[in-house]
């Protein structure tokens, strides 16, 4: 299989002058006439006559421009053929490749992305993806487009970040806010050659929605509230409450639900809520009495339809609106209450018989009436009369038979309480029940008589009959119905039937009972005990159980350990524990601005400070740069983060693996960690130096080491070294490992040796195993401490292979670099050039992959990890001033 | 021996260089 293009072309170009680009030879031509001739696609198959080749000297040439997008790579087919045309050789394909320019901008699927999210999402909360495709060659720079916000409106601070590479908008923080701006536009640029100067560039607009949350808590309008309402009355529109409420309108956020906290026991009152307006009508549904309440306070509370939003949970307080009502009098006059009263006639009831009365009652006063005179209304065979004064109801007249047949046993009158300074009448219902048998017919009627006036059980009987009308009437009718029936009754002799008095005598039966009863009770006692009464013990114990019966008794020292966690008093640290797996930077409104990803809170003012101030990495104390937090959790948890380590070795790697054009030397990583059993935390600093304008007093603050990798990643010049071995370069990583004058951090395992001048060695232990975290490095140099110190450049492009090394300058300092773990499918191209130290001291540079599992540059030979402990991979000498000299050498 | 030369453009004096191409294995 053919691994790579024979040839090369490249595309929108005249190639021609570089013809021929190939020929074909076969040593058949030595003894007889050959002709070569070639086939295929640009030959003779579409896009015809592209390659045409001279059939005697075998010189293929190119004779069109051609253009990678349409074909992006030639087989030509070659032949040598004798001259009957009879193959002299096996065919060979010349693969010719169509080289990459950059002539296809980035075009965005859409010219305008919409978007929404929520208001008070969390930071590095996703909320949308833009889509922008170059054709261009794919996994080449004139494809790879890196995303860029340019603007955003309204401007008053950055909200959204975008990630480089894969276009995704993010929340920056968790300061949206709907009710401040509703509405976000950003313009995005995306520019092809990962965003480099030459690259081509599109831009589209994002549109983001600022979705709403019930984030504001509704209030009222007035903070008290003072209505009358007259008594007896309903009212549909007491009183309007307007709710105030910020978000957004007509939304279940805004809507507000008013309710009674108290004063509405009587239900007397309801609220209707318009949701349109937001406001609510207080009603009244019942009637509210004066003489019973002349004032009440309403306690109203108001909350949104929808449930609030967590931000604001905790803040929400029920908050009470006291609403005050005073009840007016209206003056009500008398009614019969009850409104109807029963009375019993018999025959023998006579002219002029007083049944009672029936008096209205003043609802003014709640007393019986002395304004109303009354009349009778309907009076059916006028069988009965009222004194106008007192409501005193007589019979008129002895009930005849005739009276009785035509009122079929029952009457049914009307009173009328009418007051004349009011000008008001009420009407109460009289009813009369005829006892029946007393008019059955005249005979029986005489006999009836003589059994009514003599029988006393037929008035217990009339007795009865009258109470059970009353009950019919109402409660309140019983009661009257029953006072009616006591005045009836009140004329015979009370004595009990032999029901009751049977009833009565079982009564002290039961009573005598109980304290037998009681002497056999069991009481909880246990069964088969006999049925006794336990005496309780003198102690006081009693009939509790030791604990040596129950089981053991906790001892104090027991419970001093049943403790709750142990809570640090700072929270705040907790949570700033945040996985930092993902870094990605994002140039916003000319500042830099990183992202540690991973769902942290971080505001923009941290963001501005992480950049400016990055500084003196001091122990677990100092926030060192853009690692701030990462610092802080990988001092907490004793150890590198290696998810991190991962990220960002492999996304520095990518983002400068293809790079070429001019970047100032400018990043640089610096990691120091000592580990492992009884050792010290170990500390992570990291200075990252971008942009033009590079304040760099803060280098002074730096430690000596750390500052000497500042520079040099600045490409500053450091202080010579002492030549500190004549057969430098080292054939084998032995030789860069201990040197004399190492200052190694922390108390690491570091073995030093004398024969080496003062180089700085910046070193690091193993890293112990852990489940989900990358297993150790291991270390071929064999010492104890090493730091890593990562920097990347595209300043001076070197090639992978050149080897550059002076031995002739003294100065020398080792520089460590590792790779952990790079992301799979990560194309490594180019990580592992060099920068152009200038004018600066020997830098040797050790490089290392471990466990790559991913495409890396065919020159890299990578030895496979699990057949050694320990992978070199490149050692580099570099000495700007000097020839390019050595060669890639991997240590397996 | 059937073989195929392609040019060398990298050379920086202009000289034109030949390079056989060979089969390899992956």
């Amino acid at each position: 299989e053919w691994i790579k293009f024979a040839a090369a072309c490249r595309e929108g170009e005249d190639n021609s002058k570089r013809n021929p680009i190939a020929k074909i030879h076969s040593d058949c031509a030595a003894n007889q006439q050959v002709t070569y001739r070639i086939s295929g696609v640009g030959i003779d198959q579409p896009p015809y006559g592209i390659f045409v080749i001279n059939q005697k000297t075998g010189e293929i040439n190119i004779t069109t421009i051609v253009d990678r997008e349409v074909t992006p790579f030639f087989i030509i087919y070659c032949r040598a053929v004798n001259s009957l045309g009879q193959d002299l050789e096996r065919i060979l394909e010349l693969r010719v490749r169509v080289l990459d320019i950059n002539d296809n901008p980035p075009v965005f699927s859409m010219s305008t992305f919409l978007g929404q999210i929520e208001e008070n999402s969390n930071a590095n909360t996703l909320v949308m993806i833009l889509n922008a495709t170059d054709a261009d060659e794919p996994n080449n720079l004139n494809s790879k487009i890196a995303f860029k916000i340019l603007r955003q409106e309204p401007s008053a601070s950055p909200m959204f970040i975008i990630n480089r590479y894969t276009a995704e908008v993010r929340t920056m923080n968790n300061f949206l806010d709907r009710e401040q701006y509703g509405q976000y536009s950003l313009v995005v640029r995306g520019s092809d050659r990962d965003g480099g100067a030459d690259g081509m560039a599109a831009e589209c607009e994002c549109s983001i929605k600022i979705l709403d949350v019930n984030d504001n808590i509704p209030y009222m309008e007035q903070p008290s509230y003072s209505i009358s309402v007259e008594e007896n009355a309903l009212n549909s529109n007491l009183l309007q409450i307007r709710i105030i409420d910020l978000d957004e309108e007509f939304s279940a956020n805004w809507m507000a639900v008013i309710f009674f906290i108290s004063g509405n026991e009587g239900n007397w009152f309801d609220i209707e809520m318009n949701e349109r307006t937001n406001v609510g009508t207080l009603k009244v549904i019942k009637p509210l009495d004066y003489e019973a309440m002349k004032n009440l306070q309403l306690s109203l509370g108001v909350r949104n339809k929808a449930e609030f939003h967590q931000s604001i949970m905790s803040q929400y307080k029920l908050r009470a609106t006291a609403v005050s009502v005073t009840v007016l009098n209206v003056v009500e006059g008398s009614v019969f209450r009850p409104g109807s009263k029963t009375f019993v006639v018999t025959s023998e009831m006579g002219q002029n018989y007083q049944l009672g009365d029936f008096i209205a009652t003043d609802l003014d006063t709640g007393l019986p009436s002395t304004t109303v005179r009354y009349v009778m209304g309907s009076n059916p065979a006028g069988l009965i009369a009222i004194g106008s004064k007192t409501g005193i109801i007589n019979l008129r007249n002895k009930v005849t038979v005739q009276q009785y047949k035509i009122l079929r046993g029952k009457y049914q009158g009307t009173i009328l309480a009418i007051d004349d300074a009011l000008q008001r009448t009420c009407t109460g219902t009289i009813i009369i029940k005829l006892e029946s048998s007393s008019w059955k017919d005249d005979d029986s009627s005489n006999k009836n008589n003589t059994s009514t006036s003599t029988n006393g059980l037929t008035s217990s009987d009339v007795t009865t009959d009258t109470y059970k009308n009353s009950v019919s009437a109402g409660t309140n009718n019983a009661h009257v119905g029953h006072t009616t029936a006591f005045q009836i009754t009140s004329k015979n002799n009370v004595h009990f039937g032999p029901a009751g008095i049977g009833l009565l005598i079982m009564g002290f039966l039961v009573l005598g009972l109980v304290p037998f009863l009681l002497m056999f009770c069991d009481c909880g006692g246990v069964p088969g005990c006999g049925a006794r009464f336990k005496p309780v013990p003198e102690c006081l114990d009693g009939a509790i159980h030791s604990w040596t019966v129950e089981g053991a008794q906790p001892k104090l020292a027991d419970l001093t350990n049943i403790c709750a966690p142990q809570i640090p008093p700072n929270n705040a640290d907790i949570i700033e524990c945040i996985d930092n797996s993902g870094v990605y930077t994002n140039e916003y409104r000319g500042r830099k601005m990183q992202d540690l990803g991973g769902g942290e809170r971080t505001t923009a003012l941290e963001l501005v400070d992480a950049v400016k101030t990055s500084g003196t990495p001091k122990i677990c104390q100092e926030n060192s740069g853009t690692l701030r937090r990462s610092s802080i959790r990988e001092c907490r948890e004793g150890g590198l983060n290696m998810n991190f380590m991962e990220s960002y070795f492999c996304q520095k790697a990518y983002a400068y693996a293809d790079e070429d054009e001019a970047r100032p030397s400018n990043d640089c990583l610096l990691i120091y960690d000592i580990e492992g059993v009884g050792s010290p935390a170990g500390s992570v600093g990291c200075c990252s130096f971008i942009g033009e304008d590079l304040d760099d007093s803060y280098l002074d603050t730096l430690g000596t080491k750390f500052k000497k990798l500042a520079d040099i990643s600045l490409g500053k010049e450091v202080e010579p070294y002492p030549d500190p071995d004549p057969s430098w370069p080292p054939d084998s990583t032995e030789l860069i490992c201990p040197l004399q004058g190492t200052e190694p951090i922390g108390s690491g395992h570091s073995h030093i040796s004398p024969h080496f001048g003062t180089t700085t060695i910046i070193s690091e232990s193993n890293y112990p195993s852990e489940p989900g975290v990358q297993h150790p490095i291991p270390d071929p140099l064999g010492y104890g401490n090493v730091t890593l110190t990562e920097s990347y450049t595209t300043l001076g492009t070197l090639k992978p292979s050149v080897h550059v090394h002076d031995n002739r300058h003294a100065s020398n300092v080792v520089v460590t670099e590792r790779v952990v773990g790079p992301i799979s499918g990560a194309n490594l191209h180019g990580m592992l050039e060099m920068p152009d130290l200038r004018d600066g001291s020997n830098v040797i540079v050790t490089e290392r992959v471990i466990t790559p599992g991913s495409s890396l540059p065919s020159t890299l030979t990578i030895p496979d990890p699990r057949e050694s402990s320990n992978v070199v991979v490149t050692e580099r000498v570099i000495q700007p001033t000097s020839g390019l000299v050595g060669n890639l050498s991997v240590h397996p | 021996e059937f073989q195929i030369q392609v040019r060398d453009y990298n050379t920086k004096n202009g000289t034109i260089k030949w390079h056989s191409v060979r089969r390899q294995k992956r």
